[in-house]
């Protein structure tokens, strides 16, 4: 999966991606004190391109623990659990389910959107590829805009960076790629090498998708994120990041 | 003797040769319709009398008939009661008689027609009926009833099964005991199964050396769909529209049921013994969530418990024990057992004791009329509907044929519910355990379907109390092609402690090529069912009219839909005739009970198709903050068309 870390306060965008084993998950936010979780499960491409194997987002789970609301979507289905009740609906519907302060609103084949409380929302958006095709995986993105509503320590892969980290961008120059400028950025206490790259942002296209400019951190995110990666592998897709 | 294409040789002593029993069958989304055509050779010197007799399932409408004998056609059509009548007085036919008489079965009724040839004389005889196939307990039967009454040369029958939204599975059990293992022979697609039956004419002999055809009883096809994909499903077609609901991912609401069943004397033997079987039975079902009390009345009222229990094991089997201690006696007071049945429930939800999220039945188990107390039927069911909250559905089994079904009818349908007959005999048990678990699960509540947009008219019931996993509501309505191009329906409901809101949108031209593809695929379907539907409701709305202003208004539509659509309701008659019109036969429906849509679950009501309840705000505008747009974007230098993402 690609992250790309939007800091208002910088007004940059920080990106890396992640390339683990199928089946892993991963957590993106964890925060016991409001009760909130979302980890991601990895799902792996048909077969290694060029000796690499690609991985995805192919299941997303949310937990809202003070509603008791379980939310599992995958690229098949959308479930979610309240109380004694589940309710299934498929990407093929256009529907809204209501649980208390929890809503999920499906459009078509396109995205999922989950509002908590009428303030907080996530968007996941499904990319579903030609079935045939012999690599690809249909997989989601999640979008999780800054809010506020989160407790200071509030953690996960994407959690930890609702307090904004200060970085400091400079000394740009050529890369080895003369397309893609480098530079030295430092955060959280470190020095990185940051590459100028592109991502994509599918919110307004779901196929091409948008254009996002950003520095590029290496080694899966490493300095950029709290410790590593690995640190944020979880049992069950509903688990909190027990964060050393 | 005729010599059959076969080359098999038909007996000498056979007065009258069955050359043909044709039976197609097409289901096209859940619309059936049905041919039955027989031929017969009449080979005795003497002139025979040559009965066709069909067995068509109740509810099903007659939709034509034809007869020719010797050359001579006599064709039907359909004629509002006393118009035809009249016409049979001018012109009878000598020899002919034709009818729909009720049979002893529970949910059929007898196409019987006879005619006397002349030696040598040949007669075919060809029936149509059209029937909407109800979902329940999770698939759908489609029974033929098979009753050539002798061996026939040519035997076939083919069931054709479309289905646009996918075929789950296709079954035909053996209902012939295993006489015919191997014989009907199942193909089957995603969307589409054909069932055929063609046995010879030595598979038709109940024995070897019998002369007696086997082939008499129902073939039946069981079926479902795939609703995995989506909740439910919008099908446009023609300018008609129907609406198939039938959502199974859910967990079962909590329920609070009233078990109240008739103890009176005539309850007494095989009846009783049976219901208190199924009794068992259908507690042991229960859920724990659940919470129920036991009825049980005669000229006196008791109960097991005076409020609703929760559905523990051990609360089970003490009522279990209740039950089984019951011995019939004495009158019948219904009044008093609903009353007390609904003072329970009421009192139950007015102290907030009821599960706010539950749903509340009170199932009536009766076979007979009152006999003490309030005897007035009319008052009863007034007492009822003064006193039962809008919370509670009212489902009424008649035992028997001593009951005034009419009267359960009206008080169910009232009241949310519907009634449903049952034999008193060694399958009662059967049929209320089966009954029961119709209504066992209840998965939803107030489900609503809406069609905001207004060139969707003459929308049939929209507004459901309840629904019941293994079942599906049927929606259906008209739109003028020419001002959408595609239709928008919003269902919304309650489960739980859920509420949902479900959007479709169905393309005008979806079905067109699926349809256009398959020569069996009826592209009338859409209005046939529409107008299936819209009939049996105006039907039932018709036995609960408040005015006879109102009744006659409802029994001007459904006579001229009757005409319109050409269909034999209780309302018109099916004339036969010869060309020259000079010998005519009549076909009367049988004084059926006028319910809506036999062996459906539902009775519904009517709400504005653009009522959407406040709560439901449908296509929400998803809050998409756009993050990442804050950075400012360089001039991307790859050219746009390489969709190039950075990675490791």
């Amino acid at each position: 999966p690609h992250f790309i870390i939007y800091l208002p306060k910088s007004q940059k965008n920080i990106c890396f991606n992640i390339d683990s084993e199928p089946g892993k998950i991963l957590n993106l936010v964890s925060d016991p004190e409001s009760g909130i979780v979302i980890n991601g499960q990895l799902v792996g491409a048909k077969k290694p391109n060029n000796g690499k194997l690609s991985t995805y987002f192919g299941k997303l789970g949310f937990y809202f623990q003070s509603e008791d609301v379980k939310i599992e979507i995958s690229t098949e289905a959308i479930t979610l659990s309240g109380g004694s009740s589940t309710f299934a609906l498929s990407w093929s519907d256009t529907a809204q389910v209501m649980n208390q302060r929890v809503q999920i609103s499906v459009k078509k084949a396109k995205v999922v959107t989950i509002t908590l409380d009428k303030e907080m929302s996530f968007s996941v958006l499904l990319h579903r590829v030609w079935k045939k095709h012999p690599i690809n995986v249909d997989f989601l993105g999640i979008y999780v805009p800054p809010t506020n509503k989160f407790s200071p320590n509030a953690h996960g892969l994407i959690g930890q960076f609702m307090q904004e980290p200060k970085i400091h961008i400079f000394n740009e120059r050529p890369g080895k790629d003369p397309e893609k400028p480098e530079a030295s950025m430092e955060v959280k206490g470190q020095k990185l090498i940051v590459t100028r790259g592109l991502q994509k942002d599918y919110r307004t296209d779901l196929v091409f998708g948008t254009d996002v400019t950003c520095w590029f951190v290496h080694n899966s995110g490493k300095g950029f994120i709290d410790g590593h990666y690995k640190d944020y592998f979880v049992p069950q897709l509903y688990s909190f990041l027990k964060w050393p | 003797s005729l010599p059959g294409e076969s080359g098999e040789i038909m007996e000498e002593a056979d007065q009258v040769t069955l050359y043909s029993y044709k039976v197609q069958s097409t289901i096209t989304s859940r619309m059936a319709t049905t041919m039955i055509q027989s031929k017969v050779v009449n080979n005795s010197p003497q002139p025979q009398n040559v009965v066709f007799d069909v067995q068509i399932p109740k509810g099903a409408f007659i939709s034509n008939f034809s007869m020719t004998v010797d050359g001579t056609t006599f064709r039907s059509s359909i004629k509002e009661k006393t118009v035809g009548r009249a016409l049979y007085a001018q012109a009878r036919a000598k020899g002919k008689t034709a009818g729909l008489v009720r049979s002893r079965a529970l949910d059929m009724e007898n196409f019987r027609t006879e005619v006397n040839v002349l030696p040598g004389a040949k007669v075919q005889f060809e029936l149509h009926y059209q029937e909407v196939k109800w979902r329940k307990l999770g698939s759908y039967e489609h029974r033929i009833y098979l009753q050539p009454g002798r061996l026939a040369k040519h035997l076939e029958v083919d069931v054709w099964v479309i289905e646009p939204q996918g075929i789950r599975f296709l079954h035909v059990p053996d209902t012939f005991e295993g006489h015919f293992d191997g014989v009907p022979v199942i193909s089957k697609g995603q969307q589409k199964a054909h069932v055929s039956f063609k046995p010879t004419v030595a598979q038709q002999r109940i024995c070897p050396s019998c002369r007696e055809t086997a082939v008499d009883g129902e073939l039946v096809v069981l079926y479902d769909v795939k609703r995995e994909e989506k909740a439910g499903e919008l099908e446009v077609f023609n300018g008609y529209f129907v609406h198939f609901f039938a959502p199974d991912n859910l967990d079962p609401i909590p329920k609070n049921i009233l078990f109240v069943i008739d103890v009176s004397g005539s309850m007494w033997g095989v009846k009783m013994k049976q219901t208190v079987e199924a009794m068992k039975t259908i507690l042991d079902d229960l859920r724990e969530e659940d919470h129920f009390s036991v009825i049980d009345f005669n000229q006196n009222v008791r109960t097991w418990r005076n409020d609703l229990i929760s559905a523990t094991k051990t609360q089970v089997a003490d009522a279990k024990r209740y039950i089984e201690k019951i011995q019939p006696s004495g009158g019948t007071n219904i009044n008093e057992a609903l009353l007390r049945a609904i003072f329970i429930l009421n009192e139950a939800n007015n102290l907030g004791l009821l599960d706010p999220n539950s749903v509340s039945l009170i199932i009536l188990v009766s076979d007979g009329d009152p006999t003490v107390g309030e005897l007035k039927l009319s008052k009863i069911q007034k007492n009822v509907k003064e006193n039962i909250q809008d919370n509670i559905s009212l489902f009424s089994l008649g035992m028997g044929f001593d009951v005034d079904y009419d009267f359960l009818k009206r008080l169910s349908n009232e009241n949310r519910g519907i009634a449903q007959r049952i034999y008193g005999n060694q399958d009662t048990s059967s049929q209320l355990k089966k009954f029961y678990n119709q209504v066992s699960t209840p998965l939803l509540r107030n489900v609503q379907f809406n069609y905001p947009h207004t060139s969707v008219t003459d929308v049939t019931q929209n507004n459901f109390h309840n629904y019941f996993g293994g079942s599906e509501i049927v929606v259906a309505g008209k739109f003028d092609p020419a001002k959408l191009d595609q239709l928008e329906s919003i269902i919304t409901a309650t489960s739980a402690n859920t509420q949902l809101v479900l959007e479709t949108l169905a393309q005008m031209d979806d079905l067109q090529d699926f349809l256009s593809k398959d020569k069996h695929a009826d592209p009338d379907f859409t209005r046939k069912l529409w107008a299936y539907l819209t009939i049996n409701q105006l039907l039932a709305e018709r036995s609960l009219a408040p005015t006879a202003a109102a009744k006659r208004r409802i029994t001007r539509s459904i006579l001229q839909m009757s005409l319109d659509h050409h269909i034999v309701t209780p309302l018109t008659s099916l004339v036969i005739e010869n060309e020259a019109g000079d010998e005519r036969m009549l076909a009367d429906a049988p004084p059926q009970d006028p319910s809506c849509c036999s062996g459906a679950l539902y009775y519904g009501s009517k709400v504005a198709p653009d009522s959407i309840p406040s709560w439901a705000n449908p296509s929400p505008t998803p809050v998409i903050s756009m993050l990442a747009q804050g950075a400012q974007v360089l001039e991307s230098t790859p050219p746009p068309h390489v969709m190039r993402v950075e990675n490791d």
